[in-house]
């Protein structure tokens, strides 16, 4: 896995 | 999105319609810390600056706007049209020590070293903390009314709700936001004490009273 933002939760 | 972050959500919109309702019915802001709502307003704003430049979703989008126009509601309720019942003498945490760290952490930890993104990172790391006021006003009053118990279990709910989100994401997709995890947490972990007190006593229909 990646470490990035989930851009699409609030 | 998958069920555990809807049910979160929609948690997180029950505990502000629960808030709303609470000071209309009441007429009063009793109990309820301003500090608080004034960082959560902060967390909205820095986090949903998004809006200018990204698009993810009808859904996403409409939220987003409801959280930013509701905070802000809240605190115009509360400073205006029901300032009289507002106490500020026992709304007395320092929120500079909820800012000030939020700040430095953003600036070490966060994925990329931009702008919008140190402040989406800021409104995380604020949001974990920003209940502390309100917790803490709890604390000192030692009691609180039965609706303003059901807000903040709401609003805890909605928090534990994203966690069992993560692990499906984590099995389901390739990305993890470590940053949110952590985060999200720490923000679950500072309800316990409150879920506690919540589960045996408010539930099984008696006060909301911390023992002396």
């Amino acid at each position: 896995e990646k470490a990035e933002r989930a851009k699409d939760e609030l | 999105m998958n069920l555990f972050r809807l049910l979160g959500d929609l948690s997180h919109l029950a505990s502000i319609f629960i808030l709303i309702h609470k000071i209309q019915t009441t007429r009063s802001c009793r109990g309820i810390s301003f500090q608080t709502q004034a960082l959560y307003v902060t967390v909205f704003v820095a986090r949903y600056i998004d809006l200018f430049f990204r698009w993810i979703s009808l859904y996403n989008f409409f939220m987003k706007i409801f959280f930013i126009a509701s905070s802000v509601y809240i605190l115009y309720l509360m400073k205006y049209r029901y300032r009289p019942t507002h106490d500020p003498s026992i709304d007395t945490f320092k929120v500079e020590y909820l800012v000030g760290p939020a700040v430095v952490l953003s600036l070490i930890f966060n994925y990329k070293f931009e702008f919008t993104e140190i402040l989406w990172t800021f409104s995380i790391y604020l949001e974990a903390v920003a209940i502390l006021p309100q917790l803490f006003m709890l604390q000192r009053t030692g009691e609180a009314e039965t609706i303003t118990t059901h807000y903040l279990a709401a609003l805890g709910a909605y928090r534990a709700l994203y966690i069992p989100n993560w692990i499906y994401r984590y099995f389901t997709e390739d990305v993890v936001d470590p940053i949110a995890i952590v985060a999200g947490l720490v923000q679950t972990g500072l309800y316990l004490d409150f879920f506690y007190v919540y589960f045996t006593k408010v539930l099984q229909g008696q006060k909301f009273e911390l023992p002396a």
